[in-house]
């Protein structure tokens, strides 16, 4: 599964 | 956010005030790896490219500001201070970028999620990340008086990532579809790197002696 994933991490 | 995240993120901020005190106040660099420094402030530039582009939090911009202006200072205070450059092992502190940047970027290159420029550099960024430090474990094997910040600094940022791990797992747990291969091999990696260190940071610690590591 693809994710657009929110890169909220530092 | 939660609670691991949160301590992991104060625990990396207090790992780059750890090492600015050093630099500030007793004006040394000794013992610092200026390789691993220039290897983090070129791991921020390429990971937080997103910082004018996609708005998070004001918590997440500001914290992406301190670490870019914080990674970029510490590099000009090793490099150009002029009392804090003197302190600086440049004859020990060997270690080529190249080696280390190069495979990097050609792993980031074949494994990323999407083949796009801010992609490839933000997939670097992590795979970089998880060996800069590397430089800076070879200098504390070399340098045989570990002093206390130096030590505090380096356990500061290993247990940074370590704290990440649980992050991530927290994360994987509570929330649908959290699943991020990147950053979790890469700091798995990265953390597995400070096995050793922290085993003889935790015998010093315990035996109540100076941190020292075997040759």
């Amino acid at each position: 599964v693809k994710h657009d994933f929110v890169k909220d991490e530092l | 956010m939660n609670i691991f995240r949160l301590t992991a993120d104060m625990t990396h901020l207090m790992s780059v005030i750890v090492l600015l005190l050093k630099i500030h106040t007793i004006k040394s660099c000794a013992g610092i790896s200026l390789k691993t420094q220039e290897l983090y402030a070129i791991v921020f530039t390429c990971r937080y490219l997103d910082i004018f582009t996609d708005f998070i939090s004001f918590y997440n911009t500001i914290m992406k500001v301190i670490f870019l202006w914080t990674s970029f200072s510490i590099v000009w205070y090793m490099r150009y201070h002029k009392i804090v450059r003197r302190s600086y092992d440049k004859d020990q502190d060997t270690f080529r970028h190249v080696f280390l940047m190069l495979p990097c970027l050609v792993l980031a290159l074949l494994i990323n999620e999407r083949f796009t420029f801010k992609e490839v550099m933000w997939t670097f960024s992590f795979y970089l990340e998880a060996v800069a430090i590397l430089p800076q474990l070879v200098l504390l094997q070399r340098t045989r008086n570990i002093d206390n910040l130096t030590g505090q600094y380096i356990f500061l940022l290993g247990a940074y990532r370590a704290l990440y791990i649980l992050n991530w797992i927290y994360r994987y747990v509570t929330e649908p579809n959290y699943v991020h291969w990147i950053p979790w091999m890469s700091g798995l990696v990265q953390t597995l790197l400070y096995g050793d260190f922290f085993y003889y940071y935790f015998l010093s610690w315990k035996n109540n002696v100076k941190l020292q590591l075997p040759a």
